[in-house]
Formats: C-alpha cells, structure tokens, sequence
C-alpha cells in the first residue's frame, strides 16, 4: 500500500487544481520559505482529520479554504483526495485504489456556517469510517508518523512528564 | 496498565539505543524513567552521551545534538508501531552537513520497506532522494508545483532554477 | 505608565514596518496592541503581508515566514536601544537561502556601527562576514578555535578542512 | 568601544586555555554540531550575570566548569575574562583597556559548595559593580542585545501577553 496522488483544490495556497504524483521509495519536496512546502502535509492531515484544526494552524477549519491572495477572489470551498494503492488490501476496501476526498464548504446562506462531506471512492463517508480505514492501515493523524514542522522543537523543549505521556498514549 | 507501559519503554527504548547510535556514530543514548516502579507518577528522561563527551541530559546538549536525539525518539517509536507513509517536515534545520547526510541516509535506508516524504532546504538531503519535487510561489500567492527536479536545478537559495518535466 | 508603553510601542513598530520591509522584499507588517486604550489588559500581536499575500496572523505564515518576523522583532527592538555589541546565534537556521542572505545584508550594514558576532552554518551568512572563525570538537571533547577561516575551508558539512592562521 | 578578546579556562567545553581575539565589524563563527559555538554565547553571559543558571543551559552554576569529557580529570574551577578596547571611555573607567573577569571556584571542603569572584582589571569586585559599568555601555544579560540559540522559536510561539511584557520591560 502507498500514496499515489494527492489532489488539492483551493486547499490554503493551492488555489488551483493540483495533482501531485507519489512514487513508492523516499521524496523530498523542496523550495523557498512560504512557497507552501508545509501545506502539502496540512492536506494529508486534513484528511486524515485530526482532533483539532490548531494542527493545520488555522483558527477555523474555514481558513483553510484559499483566501484569493493579494488580487483574486476567495474561493467558497477547499477539497483533498489523497489516492492510494490498495493491490494489497491492506485498507479493508475490495478496490486496488482508494480514494479518500473531504471537503469543506462555505454555507452559502451564512459565512460563518460551513459544511463538511467525506467520500471513499466517491460515496458519501464520515470522519469514523475514515479512522477505521486508516487504522487497519496504520496511518493516524495522530501517530508520529508525520512529523510536522516544529515537533522537534516541541520535543526538546516539553517537560518530563509530557515526554512520558508520549509513551502513554501508545501503551 | 503499568505492565503497559513498561513493556512500550523496553521496546522504544531498545530501539532509540540502536537508532542514537547509527546517527551519532559512537554515541549512547538511553531513555529512563525517573521513577521505574510506579512509572506514572514519574516523568521520561533522555541520557545521551555525544561521541568523546560524557553522559548529559537533554537539557545541555547543544542545539543539534538535542534535535538529533529527538529524532533518534521519534524514529524509535515509529519502528514500535510501524507505518507505510512517513512525512517529515524539516526535521533537519537544526544540523550541520554531518548529521543531516546520517539522518537523510537512515530514512533512505527505510525507504525500501515503506514510503517517506521529506520537506527539507537541505543539499545533503536532497542527495538521498529518489525524486525531488520542487515549489515555488507564483506572484498571486499561488502555490506551483514543479515536478521532477534535477538536483543541480535546485540553487544554493532553494530556489528552483529549472522547472523540469 | 500607560503613556511609557505607547510611546516603547510606537517607535518599535515604527523599527519594525521599515525592517519587516527591508527583509521580506515588498511585504508589509506591523505590530498592535489588542487593546489601544488599556494595554496592559491585552496582549500585543503581529501582522504580516508576505510579497502577493493576504495579511495574516503571526500563527498561520510559514516557518521561515514566522522567523524572519520574528527577527525583525528583535532587531527593532535592537534599534530602538542601540548597543555597541551584539550576539547572534543561528538565528538564520530556519530560512531559505534568500532569506539568510537577505539577513546576513542586513546585519553587514549595521556592522559599521556596532560590532556583530554572528554563529551560523549557513553559508549565505559566512559569506557576507567580514573575519570567519571555524569551531571544532577534539577527541577528548575539547573545544578547538581554528583562528581565521576562508570560506572555502568550510565544508558544505560545516567542517573546516584546513586550519588557517 | 568594541570586545577585543574572550579568555577561557575550563569554562564548559574549553578545557584548556583559549584566547579568542575579535575584532570590529562582522565576525561569524562556525563549526559542527555540538563543537562549542554556543558555549561561546554562554561565556560572555556568564560575565554579564544573567539572573539565573538556566540561561547559561546549566542546572547550576557548577555545571559551567570543564567536566573532563570521557578521559580526563574534572577542572575545580572556571574562568572567562571579557577584554574591551575602552579608549572612548563609554564604560566609566580610566583604562585603555577593560577587562572583566569572573571565576567559580569549587570549594576545595565540600564540593556541593562554590566561591564565585568577580575582577574588574584584577580588582575585586561583585556583581552590582559589574552592572553598572555595562549598563553604561548599553550590554545586558537581560536585553535583546545576545540573542541566543532557540529565541527566535520562543518569540514565535509565545503568547500575545507575553510578547506585549517585552515591551513593558523596555518601557
Ligand atoms: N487559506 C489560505 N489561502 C491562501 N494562502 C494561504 C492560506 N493559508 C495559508 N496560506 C499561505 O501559505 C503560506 C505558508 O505556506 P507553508 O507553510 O506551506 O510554507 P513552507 O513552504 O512550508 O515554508 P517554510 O520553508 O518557511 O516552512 C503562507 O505564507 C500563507 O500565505
Ligand atoms: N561543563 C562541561 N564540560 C565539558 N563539556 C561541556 C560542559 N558543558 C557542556 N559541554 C559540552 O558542550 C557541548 C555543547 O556545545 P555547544 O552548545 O556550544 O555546541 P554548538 O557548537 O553550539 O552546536 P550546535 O550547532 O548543535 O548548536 C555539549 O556537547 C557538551 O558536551
Ligand atoms: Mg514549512
Ligand atoms: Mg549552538
């Protein structure tokens, strides 16, 4: 099992339609600073829905729809794919891909209100079964398997008993 | 529950031990509960003991050297519950050349049994790579993806000089 | 008391809307106090427009983006009490190339008026020093000084290849 | 005025006597990881007196003496003297040449005990006087003047109070 593609749709800088390709193996992204390195694993986790939206650093889950940049309109909603390869059936869905698609959606009655759809290979889904289908693969938006930018930082600098709890939660 | 927990700190530990010592070539590294018996109301400390130095805690360490022991932790624990996708981001900013090459080399090394992604500035890193993708900020604060990157494209800046294919 | 702490605000923000500036190329930034009237009952907040951005909360920019604000922080704060020396260690370790280049001009055009010390791997930085001193762990866990070093000395490791004078 | 040399005995990793010339300008300092760059930072602020051990890394002042590395005997004492070119008399002293000394000295009948002594050209001197003399010259251990290793990271992440508490400090 492996990450195929991504695809962003008005995902924070992604203003565009974008289709980002995975190969097996070890990729480095690279780029200047604000270029949107960082991004890219707040839409994995995005997906992966953490507990709370302070891990994508956004107030609101509505901050991470792109906000139109210093000359273009704000977009109305944000969408992430992530597609993996499933030959294996390592996630339990009888299809070699599978595609896992959130997306939030300003309400259009009331800016403050917004909406939030899943979808496994384009039917409805919510937030459980994605937990589900990524537990028995192992990938948890709140394991240490991704590690984002200033968790070491963090690690260094946390108390005694905060290290211990590390190891409490996976007890 | 305390069974629990002891059984997870004797496996990460083995690991960590094992994983300090490919990163920081002849140094030691061991966690220790500060209060084995009732581990709860104890906190977890980190010993390491750099190549040539003695035995120091976390705390006076230097900068790199306390990144590089974080992350000779995390490795541990992600060997304790292994995964097929691993993204690190910028794991590497706090390393000189050395040490960066060494973790670089080790996620390489891994990344024959699964798939790790890897945000990083970094030259010594990016000679690891199998693929490099480059990004870049278009002049409406639009992010560009640009593909397949030579890393003779990515400038001293980070900057990507080529878009390749 | 109240009127002490605008008048420190002001000539600081004023520091740091002309440095964020020099430092980010065509972005903007300011700080404010959440509450104008009554400061002491609120905290202060930065706001930063990168080049072709929106304006954002100190929180939500990048890594680097956070850095460079946050050390154009600092040196307003410097400015704003001058002083005949200054340390700085490894505060361009999270930047791109561009950025530490960026910082390594600008401490170079203060260094005529004030002497800098600046610890850096990075070489965009070495590059603009004026005297390089190299920095090394011997086997019995002494510090070494190397005396002046030549850029080229410097490996992309950061190691220094030859001892010079 | 301008810092003209550092002098180390057996202050953290300077197990021997090292004399560090500066001169004006912009001097960088590099080297590998965990070479003694820091440590550099820490000798000068071990001058100036910070308020508290935790600035200089060290659980207590004792810790700042050479600790044999993996094969040598323990110093019993630390010493770091900071060399100014005062020719323009910003500090107020009638001397060319300033130098500030401070020594810890493990007490040779109980070794949880210290002595620590402070020297203004090979007077004796404390801590307050010390103050003084380079309030005048506008160096503190307390200002944004050393800006040292992870400040940037704490500036970032701190709260907005805390960040506003900056400036009441300068106020
Ligand atoms: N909703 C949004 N709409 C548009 N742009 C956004 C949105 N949210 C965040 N951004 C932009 O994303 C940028 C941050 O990108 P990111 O954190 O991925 O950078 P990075 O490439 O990781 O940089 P660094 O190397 O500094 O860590 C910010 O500058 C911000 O302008
Ligand atoms: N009392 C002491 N005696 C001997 N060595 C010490 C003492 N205190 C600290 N050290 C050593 O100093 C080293 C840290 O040095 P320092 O923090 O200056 O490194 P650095 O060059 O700044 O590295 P980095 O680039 O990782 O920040 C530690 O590895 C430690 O072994
Ligand atoms: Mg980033
Ligand atoms: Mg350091």
């Amino acid at each position: 099992m492996h990450l195929v593609e991504i695809h962003l749709e008005n995902f924070k800088s992604f203003g565009r339609k974008t289709i980002l390709p995975f190969e097996p193996g070890f990729t480095a992204i690279t780029g200047p600073n604000g270029s949107g390195k960082s991004n890219i694993g707040d839409a994995i986790l995005f997906v992966l829905g953490p507990k709370s939206s302070k891990a994508l650093r956004a107030g609101k889950l509505t901050d991470l729809i792109y906000n139109g940049g210093n000359n273009r309109k704000p977009a109305s909603y944000c969408k992430v794919t992530l597609v993996f390869d499933n030959k294996d059936r390592i996630i339990p869905i009888d299809d070699d891909v599978v595609r896992l698609t959130r997306l939030v959606k300003i309400s259009p009655a009331d800016k403050e209100q917004y909406y939030s759809y899943f979808y496994v290979n384009g039917r409805s889904s919510n937030l459980a079964e994605f937990d589900t289908l990524l537990a028995h693969a192992r990938i948890s938006a709140e394991g240490y398997n991704l590690v984002q930018q200033g968790d070491i930082t963090r690690i260094v600098s946390m108390s005694k008993i905060d290290r211990r709890r590390i190891l409490d939660g996976i007890a | 529950k305390t069974t629990g927990l002891l059984k997870v700190f004797e496996a990460i530990n083995i690991n960590f031990q094992r994983i300090f010592a490919q990163l920081s070539i002849h140094g030691e590294a061991e966690l220790q509960l500060e209060n084995p018996k009732k581990p709860f109301e104890g906190g977890l400390n980190i010993k390491a003991r750099p190549k040539d130095k003695k035995v120091l805690r976390l705390e006076s360490l230097s900068g790199g050297e306390k990144s590089l022991t974080a992350l000779a932790f995390i490795f541990a624990i992600q060997q304790y519950q292994p995964s097929p996708f691993y993204l690190l981001d910028e794991v590497d900013m706090f390393l000189d050349g050395v040490n960066a090459q060494l973790v670089a080399e080790n996620v390489k090394a891994n990344s024959t049994t699964a798939q790790f992604v890897m945000v990083s500035l970094r030259h010594a890193t990016l000679k690891q790579a199998d693929h490099i993708y480059g990004v870049t900020m278009q002049s409406n604060g639009i992010t560009d993806v640009v593909g397949h990157v030579n890393l003779s494209d990515v400038g001293k800046e980070g900057h990507i000089t080529r878009g390749a294919g």
